[in-house]
């Protein structure tokens, strides 16, 4: 499939959440996203990595604007799912690589991964796709990333870029 | 924007790996994903929630056919990247609804986790994207998975499912 990079895209409204320390056991996740939809909570990536020894952590974003209501809902949640921790981050931005193909294209990410490592930008949050790889970073380091994303990739220049894989 | 759920897919022929216990710190994930792409291994889901205590895990998925090499790789850079641990399980697969507009819907991924949840299916992994909602689960659970996917949301049903939103 043909590899196209169409843009670089950050979101400055959204918010990290991350509850710790779940039992990685069927259900739990069921739990914490209906809780989370009756109440309306708009929630943007959701991210989970493979657990260690039974324990998980599940990440996920939603706009600043939920950040009270969902504070309250899995606060009250927390002992259901036995979560050792709950942590909120307003201070982040995500930035993300948008195009096609992007999934058999090894390099894109570890470009976006290498142009923000080498700026000094930590990288808190992955989710990849075929159209989308985003980078959850620290807010004031956004717009710098961004114009460091746009050179590394050449969308500084005129047009979409286009690289035939 | 409406939402379109077009199908279920799965992915039969990946691996999961986990780098476990890396310094959270700039260009780490660079490293690793470099080493991977200069070999030409093609990662797929590449998922990172945020970290504890400046620790994180890096989680993603390759093709079965690359664990030999991504295991001769990640091996050699497990020291440079101060990784405590590099596990690989073969036995999984991913399932993935995939439409449109699914972002802006919170029913989606609850209703997903919930039919994988309440037949006992545990979630290994989760990503998530406007277009795809993906989770990785044991192998032996994905013919089931997928069946019970199908009439969750209508999809044993002649036709797509479009609702407006
Ligand atoms: C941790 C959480 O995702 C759990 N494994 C579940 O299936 O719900
Ligand atoms: C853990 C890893 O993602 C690290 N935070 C980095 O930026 O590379």
């Amino acid at each position: 499939e043909d590899l196209l990079i169409t843009g670089v895209t950050s979101k400055m409204d959204e918010a990290k959440i991350t509850i710790c320390g779940v039992p990685d056991t069927p259900g739990i996740a069921a739990k914490i996203f209906k809780a989370l939809a009756e109440e309306d909570i708009n929630v943007n990536m959701i991210v989970q990595s493979a657990s260690r020894k039974g324990i998980n952590d599940i990440s996920f974003t939603i706009s600043q604007s939920d950040i009270k209501d969902a504070n309250n809902i899995l606060q009250n949640l927390m002992k259901d799912v036995k979560a050792k921790d709950l942590n909120f981050d307003k201070n982040i931005g995500v930035v993300s690589i948008v195009g096609m193909g992007m999934a058999s294209h090894p390099g894109i990410a570890q470009k976006m991964f290498e142009t923000l490592g080498k700026h000094g930008v930590n990288i808190q949050m992955i989710s990849t796709s075929e159209i989308k790889i985003s980078c959850v970073i620290e807010r004031s380091k956004v717009k710098m990333a961004m114009q460091k994303l746009h050179q590394s990739f050449g969308l500084d220049k005129v047009g979409k870029k286009i690289l035939k894989g």
